[in-house]
């Protein structure tokens, strides 16, 4: 291999600028996303893609012509792509070819945008005719994966991908060695009573509310039915103290006991769980908050805010939660920042929202179960009869695909 | 079968075009045959075709197949 430079940093932004035209946008997308995963996959490197604004990697497609590359292709055949070293982050592809996937006919795309991208990332051309890295188009490969020298090149560039090498796992530590011990489910809860144990606007701005073995979704127009969240997360337990989505690189972290998850959607990352021992265990709630792209830590009257791409100190906290959330409650059930900009702190049956000034607002708290779960608000002579496990709502349990696919879209 | 000047050229615009022949600075077009054979061999190798220095069949099918854009880092030294 050769090495041509590297980026200084590992977290990277991409965006497809467009799509050839003969190739199903959707198919075209997913081979450009394998395409990152294969270098993924061996290097402690992360890919975001940004649907707008400026990103670290532009992949493009244009013709002969291109008022924005001096480089300009040559028709079908020959040269099918080109980009840029690190750190400029141009990928170009020859719109005039017949990109295919799935099928020998026609120029791969994902092989092609993997090998782009290997350039885009510090890789030269390799002289082994079978890397990813020749020069020359080796065709259509079902099976295809990185060849050693491919490996090896990447590695040299950024470091082998392993638990101990990822700098936003620091103040984690070792896997855990004894397995969780899987256990009954708890009886199913009523979402129009008792306290939540975590909230949280998730990926695709669904919300999700979490109590006990379960989890539901909330719209504006009512609640999703009931899972257990080891079916929808496999691996994670119940009864979870926090959990939090993080935009900005797409990791949703659940937190129970002295113990992290990470999940991206709702596959879990290797590696996980692990052992928190930074910040303290058993907390009470999480969130991210946009404006400074931190993740807030909540437990008691304190709180901690983490940096997940970066090294963050520790030694100053936890904070008093008074000193920048005026007004919210300490022992938090659960918090999170919604879809409409603002942040909510959650606690027993009430629930609070802040203003731009993270003031509490006026008129709160309010009600949980009316305004978030859709209840009806209870009388006294009906608070009695609603208790934390009713049979009516353990009758809405559903766990048909199709119910499943309508929460995994 | 004699190639003609048209596929010469073709050639040695693509050992030019990849890295394996390098321009003059004094801005001289041609360049010498042993210059156009030493990069011939050295696309030969990088391309683990059989070494002879000359443009023969395969060495121009390979030249016509798709490729990367981007330069070719290879010669003798790195090689060896």
């Amino acid at each position: 291999y050769l090495l041509l430079g590297r980026w200084r940093k590992k977290h990277l932004t991409f965006r497809i600028l467009n799509l050839p035209s003969r190739l199903s946008s959707r198919t075209a997308r997913a081979a450009v996303h394998q395409a990152f995963n294969y270098w993924s996959n061996v290097a402690p490197l992360t890919f975001r893609e940004v649907q707008a604004g400026w990103a670290d990697i532009r992949l493009s497609f244009h013709g002969r012509q291109s008022p924005y590359c001096s480089n300009k292709f040559d028709g079908p055949g020959r040269v099918l792509a080109h980009a840029d070293i690190p750190e400029l982050g141009s990928v170009h592809f020859d719109e005039d070819e017949f990109w295919t996937e799935g099928t020998y006919q026609g120029v791969n795309l994902r092989i092609i945008a993997a090998h782009e991208l290997g350039h885009a990332l510090g890789l030269g051309h390799s002289r082994y005719t079978q890397a990813l890295m020749a020069p020359v188009y080796a065709g259509y490969r079902p099976y295809f994966e990185l060849h050693p020298d491919d490996v090896a090149g990447i590695q040299a560039l950024y470091g082998k991908k392993s638990p101990e090498t990822k700098d936003e796992e620091k103040e984690e530590t070792e896997v855990l060695t004894v397995p969780l011990v899987p256990t009954e489910p708890s009886p199913m809860p009523n979402p129009c009573s008792g306290e939540l144990d975590a909230m949280m606007l998730g990926p695709h701005g669904k919300t999700y509310a979490f109590k006990g073995d379960y989890v539901w979704t909330v719209t504006n127009s009512g609640r999703g039915p009931l899972f257990r969240v080891s079916a929808l997360w496999e691996g994670l337990p119940g009864n979870l103290d926090a959990a939090v989505y993080s935009p900005r690189t797409q990791w949703i972290h659940f937190f129970k006991g002295d113990k992290v998850w990470r999940y991206i959607n709702f596959k879990m990352s290797p590696g996980f769980p692990k052992k928190l021992n930074r910040v303290e265990p058993n907390l009470d709630a999480a969130l991210y908050w946009p404006l400074n792209q931190k993740v807030f830590l909540f437990k008691g009257s304190g709180y901690w805010q983490w940096d997940e791409l970066a090294r963050t100190d520790f030694s100053r906290y936890p904070k008093p939660i008074k000193e920048l959330f005026t007004g919210v409650p300490d022992q938090l059930s659960a918090a999170m920042s919604w879809q409409d900009g603002r942040v909510y702190f959650f606690k027993g049956k009430e629930y609070w929202r802040l203003n731009w000034q993270l003031r509490v607002e006026k008129g709160y708290p309010q009600n949980i179960a009316h305004n978030w779960m859709h209840c009806p608000l209870q009388t006294p002579a009906t608070i009695s009869s609603v208790g934390d496990e009713t049979a009516s709502v353990t009758g809405t349990i559903l766990s048909t695909p199709s119910a499943m696919d309508s929460i995994m879209d | 079968r004699a190639l003609g000047p048209a596929e010469k050229k073709a050639a040695v615009d693509y050992l030019l075009q990849y890295g394996y022949l390098q321009k003059s600075l004094e801005g001289q077009d041609d360049f010498r045959p042993e210059d156009i054979m030493e990069a011939l061999r050295v696309f030969q190798e990088a391309s683990e075709l059989p070494v002879s220095g000359q443009l023969d069949d395969a060495t121009r099918a390979h030249m016509k197949q798709p490729r990367c854009g981007l330069e070719d880092p290879f010669n003798q030294k790195t090689l060896k």
